[in-house]
Formats: structure tokens, C-alpha cells, sequence
């Protein structure tokens, strides 16, 4: 679809990328641990984007989830918040962003 | 208005009252959080309701804030998830559930 195109094209053109919703407190917390970790990344408020649904279900398709956060680095996705804090836990989530040129 | 007084008689009908969102992470921790200390509580999620706009608007006057989710315990607004939390790290939260009928 043209989203899925959308997608990967910005997941491919920067090593970290959220996609979130400025009304998500999940989102928050989410661009929090990014600050936190001091990586540079990518936000998207799909929210503001008339194409909203058709988004979350190339995230569907593309990921197995349509829900925010949905994170990406290096061009793959890591999964939603729960995920990039046990992530970050294990003392991963610095390593990836590294690899992938984020900081 | 009609939402006003639609909050003001569930929020007294039941010891504790919980607005929420389906879609919404920080509700679904709120309500592992009352399930975690086995109160009886009442659920209404507001974006099931088609006037949800305008309980946002009735609760931003009620209690200063349109956040889910919002939390009354008594007939009185303890706030969102983040308050919940807090009071629990406290002591308080089950007290306060005790205190109204609720446990
Ligand atoms: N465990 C997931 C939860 C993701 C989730 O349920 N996200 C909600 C918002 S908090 C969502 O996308 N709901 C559907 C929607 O907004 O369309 C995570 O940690 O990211
Ligand atoms: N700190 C607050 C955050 C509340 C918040 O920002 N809630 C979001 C959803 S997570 C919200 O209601 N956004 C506006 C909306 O959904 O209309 C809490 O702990 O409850
Ligand atoms: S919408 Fe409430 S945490 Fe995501």
C-alpha cells in the first residue's frame, strides 16, 4: 500500500523512528527514554495525519501490531513501549541505537 | 450541562468510579492497579460513548483536566494514573477505597 511504502521509506531514512500520538501518554514515556538515552531520533504524530488508520494497519502488516508506540531502529521494528524499556533493561537499547548511527 | 450532571450521579452512585479509553495504555495500568488491590469498581469507557467530546469537556470543568483516564474515588476526583500511583506508593489508594465502601 502506499503507507507501507510511506513507512519504510521513513524508517529507512533515519536510525531511530517513532511513530506516536500526541494525545498518547505511552508515546510520552516512550520520547522520555529517548531523551533520557540522548539518541537522536524521528517522531511522527500519526495522529496528525489524515491517513491515520490506513497507517496503523501497515503497521499491522508490516510490524503484527497497528498500535503506538511503534518504534523502529535501523529499520526494524523493535515493538511499542513495554518493549523498548525491556529493551533498555537489559541494557540493549543504547547498543541498537548506536549501531544504527543514532548517537 | 447534561455531561456534568451525567459524571456527578455515576460518580456518586458507585464508591469507585473509573473513565477510560479502550485504546488506552495508562487506563489499562489503572485498572491493573485497582485489580492489584481487589477494590470493586465501575468502568465507563467514554470513547464508546458517541458524547465522549463533551464528558472530556465536562471533566476538564469538574476536576481541571479532560485526561483519561480520571479516576473518583468517594464521589471525588483523585485524578489520572499518574495520582493513582502515587497515593498507592503512599499507603493511601486502599484507604482511601476503604474509607468510601469500596473494599
Ligand atoms: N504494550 C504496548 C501497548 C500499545 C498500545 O496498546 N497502544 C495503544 C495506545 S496506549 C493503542 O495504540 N491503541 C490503539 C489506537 O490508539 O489506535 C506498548 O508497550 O507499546
Ligand atoms: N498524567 C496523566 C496523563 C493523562 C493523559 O495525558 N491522558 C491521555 C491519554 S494517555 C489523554 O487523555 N489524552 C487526550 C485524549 O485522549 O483525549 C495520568 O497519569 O493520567
Ligand atoms: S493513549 Fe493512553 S497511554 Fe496511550
Amino acid at each position: 500500500t502506499e503507507e507501507s511504502d510511506y513507512i519504510k521509506k521513513k524508517v529507512n531514512a533515519e536510525p531511530v523512528v517513532l511513530f506516536s500520538k500526541t494525545t498518547c501518554s505511552f508515546c510520552s514515556l516512550t520520547k522520555d527514554l529517548l531523551n533520557e538515552i540522548g539518541v537522536n531520533y524521528y517522531v511522527e504524530e500519526i495522529n496528525e495525519n489524515e491517513n491515520c488508520e490506513k497507517l496503523q494497519e501497515a503497521f499491522k502488516t508490516l510490524t503484527g501490531e497497528r498500535t503506538v508506540p511503534r518504534i523502529f531502529i535501523g529499520g526494524k521494528c523493535v515493538g511499542g513501549n513495554s518493549d523498548a524499556c525491556s529493551l533498555h533493561n537489559q541494557g540493549k537499547l543504547v547498543t541498537l541505537c548506536k549501531d544504527a548511527g543514532a548517537t
